[in-house]
């Protein structure tokens, strides 16, 4: 691992009392890299190493670390500072029904990643409703449905609509007939480069003038996110990000580099298909996984 | 690129650049620019315009000796199995590949043996009615295996060509579910002897280095005999299949560019890795 490889690094250098030009070269090198083996971004890697570089150089090797600890510890700082210092809720401030749009690329786990935000907010006493504005995946709408009746929450519907415009206008007045307090919008998956279906989204915002946002991406995603999150954040104005799939062994470097091209907080990410599988982001964790 | 006057530091940036951000990965990416230095070192290559194509037919040497050929008559019923982790694009391919064999005049027969997550049954069922093929299905929460031997027992009795067997989406790393692909792959085999023919390893194109690890595993589990790419439609270049093929020596046999019914084409390395660079 990574710690390893710093201390191999410097074994050479040890006994050395401060880290210097030299001896941070090759160690920096080994932390690139594992970055990218861990899918950052390539120029999100560079840059990150840079900025790594001018915090290190000069710095004490504190006495109780070996330097190549001394280097993990700064890059583990920074890494964290980075993905967000501290976790930033949801927005539900404003007159109900307050909207949360669920948007990204195909499979991600936009639809699974709905029923259990909503399992979430009906647990914390909100009357959350679903609304499946999937109108292309076929059986979309039907797993929504089938989603919305394990845990107890309203799904809006509307097998014979093919607009998913007049869809989400629709669960507006349902939402507020039925006493829902917050909409939960599942889209269907797109590419960043289809530019109807983006149109199609920004229509849809329109509507629902949303709260949130949330860009739901796959934490096993490799150096394809930095399009991806920055065409959606250009487009639309993401508000925040969902990581799904935490629960495999995917290092998960999307997620410096969808936070470093959008600056948008990642919000909540995905453990498991069961509903109950939602959590808290919390910045060291994530990176400790990714520096491995 | 092609503006350089000679192979300098600058230049193999750059192209360590392409091949990462290609998701070629940290271990392939050394390799090919090793492979470059040393042939420049020793003069063997000297101008930044042949650069590219050398490494062109350096990526192409991972994919040599894969065939992506698939003889679906070589067995009846030839059964194809699919796995693959969450959402990769297993469900439509197997849809299209159905259609693909249809057109072809083959009986097929699609098994909706992911008889777990929420309107699976549902979506291949629908697939099943456009693309013009049966679909075999019990409920929701039915054994899989169950699901499976029921529908060899049928295949064979109908004499079907080409049976399409769907499974559910499974992190690699979780044993339990890694076990029950296992017993549906010994399930096959006792019904059809040499079953499965083929097992598809479906990887997602925006998938990272973690595609390795998936597949080590499910190669180790199981044992893949192809790979199929799914969502090449994207901005992504799915380099990710020359690790795999690099170290596991499956080939891939089929790219997918789309959500309908055409949007399967067998794998060409040549086609791929030009859109690399
Ligand atoms: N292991 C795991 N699987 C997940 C997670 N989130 C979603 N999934 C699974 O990923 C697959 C795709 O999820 P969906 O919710 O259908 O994804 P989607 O983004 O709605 O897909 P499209 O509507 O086709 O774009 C399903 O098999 C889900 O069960 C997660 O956090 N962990
Ligand atoms: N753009 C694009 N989308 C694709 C492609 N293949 C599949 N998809 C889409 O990806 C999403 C997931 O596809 P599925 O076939 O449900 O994936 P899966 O692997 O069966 O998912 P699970 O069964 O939930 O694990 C759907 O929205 C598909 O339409 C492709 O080649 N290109
Ligand atoms: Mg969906
Ligand atoms: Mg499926």
């Amino acid at each position: 691992n990574l710690t390893e490889k710093l201390n191999r690094v410097f074994k050479t250098l040890r006994g050395q009392g401060k880290l210097t030009e030299k001896n941070i070269q090759e160690a920096l090198r080994e932390v690139r890299l594992a970055l990218l083996e861990a899918d950052v971004h390539y120029k999100v890697a560079k840059n990150f190493v840079a900025a790594i570089r001018e915090r290190a150089i000069g710095q004490e090797v504190l006495s109780s670390l070996t330097p190549g600890q001394q280097v993990i510890k700064i890059v583990n700082e920074e890494l964290t500072r980075l993905l967000g210092e501290e976790a930033v809720p949801l927005d539900l401030m404003g007159r109900p029904p307050i909207c949360l749009m669920l948007v990204g690329l195909q499979g991600s786990g936009k639809t699974t990643t709905a029923a259990k935000l909503a399992a979430h907010l009906k647990k914390r006493n909100h009357r959350p409703c679903m609304v499946a504005a999937d109108v292309y995946r076929p059986a979309a709408i039907d797993q929504l449905i089938t989603l919305g009746n394990q845990i107890d929450v309203s799904v809006y519907a509307d097998l014979d609509e093919k607009k998913p415009e007049k869809i989400c206008s629709d669960a507006l007045g349902f939402a507020r007939q039925n006493g829902n307090n917050i909409l939960i919008v599942d889209t269907a998956g797109r590419l960043h480069i289809d530019t109807e279906l983006m149109e199609e989204l920004q229509r849809l915002k329109e509507i629902l003038e949303p709260n949130e946002i949330l860009f739901v991406a796959d934490a096993m995603t490799g150096q394809d996110a930095v399009n991806v999150a920055s065409e959606f954040d250009s487009e639309l104005g993401i508000t925040g990000v969902v990581l799904t799939k935490m629960d495999g062994d995917a290092r998960g470097g999307a997620a410096l580099s969808i936070r470093e091209v959008t600056g948008k907080p990642i919000k909540f990410i995905g453990t498991g298909e069961k509903l109950d599988a939602l959590e808290v982001f919390y910045p060291d964790r994530m990176s400790s996984r990714i520096l491995g | 690129v092609l503006g350089k006057k000679q192979i300098d530091e600058d230049l193999l940036d750059e192209l360590e650049e392409i091949l990462i951000t290609a998701d070629l990965g940290v271990r392939t990416t050394q390799e090919l620019i090793s492979s470059v230095t040393e042939k420049v070192r020793r003069k063997e290559l000297n101008q930044p315009d042949k650069l590219k194509e050398y490494l062109k037919e350096e990526i192409k040497n991972y994919f040599f000796n894969l065939p992506a050929e698939i003889d679906f008559s070589s067995a009846k019923p030839f059964v194809t199995l699919f796995i693959g982790v969450n959402g990769v694009g297993k469900t439509t391919s197997i849809a299209k590949l159905a259609y693909m064999l249809k057109n072809e005049g083959k009986e097929v027969m699609l098994v909706a043996a992911d008889t777990f997550r929420a309107a699976a049954i549902e979506q291949l069922v629908h697939w099943g009615e456009k693309a013009g093929v049966e679909v075999v299905r019990q409920k929701i929460g039915a054994d899989p295996s169950a699901v499976v031997f029921d529908a060899l027992t049928s295949a064979v009795a109908r004499e079907i060509d080409v049976v399409l067997i769907d499974t559910a989406g499974r992190m690699h790393t979780k044993v339990n579910l890694m076990e029950e692909l296992k017993k549906i792959k010994r399930v096959i085999g006792k019904k059809v002897a040499g079953a499965p023919h083929e097992v598809l390893l479906v990887l997602d194109a925006t998938t990272g280095q973690n595609a390795l690890s998936q597949a080590r595993l499910f190669s180790e589990q199981l044992g893949i005999s192809g790979l199929l790419l799914t969502k090449l439609d994207g901005t992504a270049k799915g380099g990710i299949v020359v690790g795999v093929c690099r170290e596991l020596k499956v080939p891939v046999k089929y790219i997918g560019v789309g959500e309908t019914l055409d949007d399967l084409h067998p794998f060409e390395p040549d086609t791929f890795v030009d859109a690399i660079f």
